[in-house]
C-alpha cells in the first residue's frame, strides 16, 4: 500500500537540497 | 571543530563514506568508480555549522513503525542525528560481469574503546525493503580509536537497483525514481545500545563533470 506522498520540492528544504556542488 | 561540522556526535565521527565499482582492467589494474562519497575533511573552529533541515520533512520517507526514525530522535542524542543528499555519479559503464566488485567502505574514530553495530536499511516509499547488520572492533591508531568497514559487499537488491536505474533513459526520470528510494544508517554501541550516528541518505544523480557531490544537514526538531 503506497501512501500518497508529498513532493520533496514542496517540502520546506533549504534552498541547497536543490542546488548540486560544483567541486572539482 | 567536526561537532556540527561533520558527521560527527560526541562519541563517533564518521571519517569517510563510499560506495563504489571496481572493474578490473588487466590482472594488475582496476578502475574505481564512486557511486557516492564522503571524503575525509578538516573543519576548522571558523567554518561554518552545517545546516539544520527539520526532521518531520522526511519522516515519511524512512520506516515509521517501531524502531524507526521518529522513535530513534525521541531517544536521542539529538546531535547524532543527519541528513545527507547525494547527488549520485552513474556515469560508469555497467555490464553484466562477475569480475566487477561493487562495495561500500566506511571508516569512523572516537575516543572510547566500544564495538559497534551499523544497521543499513534501504527503503523505498519509506518501508524497508532489505537490512545490512555489520559489527566492527575498533582498533587503536593515533590516540584514538579507529572502525573500518572496508569493501562491505553491495547487496544484490542494490546492484540490480543501480543497473535498472542506469537503463533509464533521461535523468528526470532516474530522479523521479530515486524520490522514493532512500537508505538509513545507524550505528550504535553494541553493548549499551546508545545511538552514536543516525545518517539519512537521499538521492539525485549528479550532472556533474565532477563525479560524486554532497550536501550534509543535521536533523533537528525546533
Amino acid at each position: 500500500s503506497k501512501q500518497e506522498q508529498v513532493p520533496m520540492r514542496k517540502r520546506q528544504l533549504p534552498a541547497s537540497f536543490w542546488e548540486e556542488p560544483r567541486l572539482a | 571543530p567536526w561537532q556540527g561540522r561533520s558527521i560527527a556526535s560526541s562519541k563517533l565521527h564518521m571519517l569517510e563514506f563510499s560506495a563504489f565499482l571496481e572493474q578490473p582492467q588487466d590482472p594488475e589494474t582496476f578502475n574505481k568508480h564512486l557511486f557516492v562519497h564522503i571524503g575525509q575533511s578538516n573543519p576548522t573552529f571558523s567554518d561554518p555549522y552545517l545546516e539544520a533541515v527539520d526532521i518531520r520533512q522526511i519522516y515519511d520517507k524512512f520506516p515509521e513503525k517501531k524502531g524507526g526514525l521518529k522513535e530513534l530522535f525521541e531517544k536521542g542524542p539529538p546531535n547524532a542525528f543527519f541528513l545527507v543528499k547525494f547527488w549520485a555519479d552513474l556515469s560508469a559503464n555497467l555490464q553484466d560481469d562477475s569480475s566487477f566488485f561493487y562495495g561500500v567502505s566506511s571508516q569512523y574514530e572516537s575516543s572510547e574503546n566500544m564495538i559497534i553495530t551499523s544497521s543499513t536499511k534501504v527503503c523505498s516509499f519509506g518501508k524497508q525493503v532489505v537490512e545490512k547488520v555489520e559489527t566492527e572492533y575498533a582498533r587503536f591508531e593515533n590516540g584514538r580509536y579507529v572502525f573500518r568497514i572496508h569493501r562491505s559487499p553491495l547487496c544484490e537488491y542494490m546492484i540490480n537497483f543501480i543497473h535498472k536505474l542506469k537503463h533509464l533513459p533521461e535523468k528526470y526520470m532516474m530522479n523521479s525514481v530515486l524520490e522514493n528510494f532512500t537508505i538509513l544508517q545507524v550505528v550504535t554501541n553494541r553493548d549499551t545500545l546508545e545511538t552514536l550516528l543516525c545518517i539519512a541518505y537521499v538521492f539525485e544523480v549528479s550532472t556533474s563533470e565532477h563525479g560524486a557531490q554532497h550536501h550534509i544537514y543535521r536533523l533537528v526538531k525546533d
